[in-house]
């Protein structure tokens, strides 16, 4: 038996939203630990990992370890006739080869439920070594949002560079090149729109745009984000999700031939 | 031109 009462309902909805288009199936996994998920797209270049914390929900019961599989896009659509300030759980029956997500709205004069068919995923659990990264940097989501945005109108690929100096954001195209240079800055208002370098050592990687735009889909789930970066190692792109967990994308460097 | 490398480089299966 399976029964995970979610008060902030909208919580889940962005997951979806962040993580449909670059992911087609998967399986959630429910333990006591929490709500979690791990999963390739279909070139394997990049993994997504998320976690919400039991702790995070008003109602946490999970009897014994469970892997769900299930459609994202289908589970999406579902989760889309949720109100943004809908009370959502996730309920499963031992055995069962089926999910309900219930809505509720606030003052409980509406509710919803909506049973979804699983699936058999055949899937691979990576193992994700503990790294230490040659440049951690932290800055506003929304601003990391629209570097990416903008410079995939130039090129397809972006060479983020940490130096003492800033991070760097580069791209070329037929149309010609783009830099963004954003500098450590921590004299603003609010904590959330600081950028924070922390550089071990000087690092450059390159990567396909088109995976970084993606994971700019988790932007409304963090004021935010933090890019981790070594020398021959995946980028870590994480958004946190507030009281809750993270939802972490990795993507594997394009190296030059 | 460059080569896009895949997670599975990076991470084993468990």
């Amino acid at each position: 038996m399976l029964e995970l009462r979610l008060v902030q309902g909208s919580l889940l909805k962005k997951v979806l939203e962040a993580i449909k288009d670059l992911v087609n199936d998967a399986n959630f996994d429910c333990s006591a630990t929490g709500f979690s998920l791990q999963a390739m797209d279909s070139s394997h270049v990049a993994l997504v990992a998320l976690l919400l914390r039991s702790e995070g929900f008003e109602h946490y019961r999970c009897d014994r370890n469970l892997s769900m599989g299930m459609n994202l896009n289908n589970m999406s659509k579902m989760l889309k006739c949720a109100g943004n300030d809908d009370i959502i759980t996730i309920k499963a029956d031992d055995g069962s080869d089926t999910v309900t997500f219930m809505f509720e709205s606030p003052n409980q004069d509406k509710i919803a439920d909506f049973e979804m068919k699983l699936m058999d995923i055949d899937s691979e659990h990576l193992g994700i070594p503990e790294a230490e990264y040659q440049a951690i940097v932290r800055m506003p989501s929304s601003e990391f949002a629209r570097i990416c945005k903008d410079l995939s109108s130039i090129g397809d690929t972006v060479v983020i560079s940490v130096t003492k100096e800033g991070v760097k954001f580069s791209t070329r195209g037929d149309i010609g090149t783009a830099n963004v240079v954003c500098r450590q800055n921590t004299t603003v208002d609010k904590p959330e729109e600081a950028t924070v370098i922390e550089m071990q050592e000087p690092v450059s990687l390159t990567f396909a745009l088109r995976y970084m735009n993606s994971f700019t889909k988790a932007t409304p789930l963090s004021g935010t984000v933090t890019i981790s970066l070594s020398s021959d190692l995946p980028i870590v792109v994480e958004y946190k999700i507030a009281e809750m967990g993270y939802i972490r994308f990795y993507l594997a460097p394009k190296i030059e031939d | 031109d460059s080569k896009q490398y895949t997670i599975t480089k990076f991470f084993s299966k468990i």
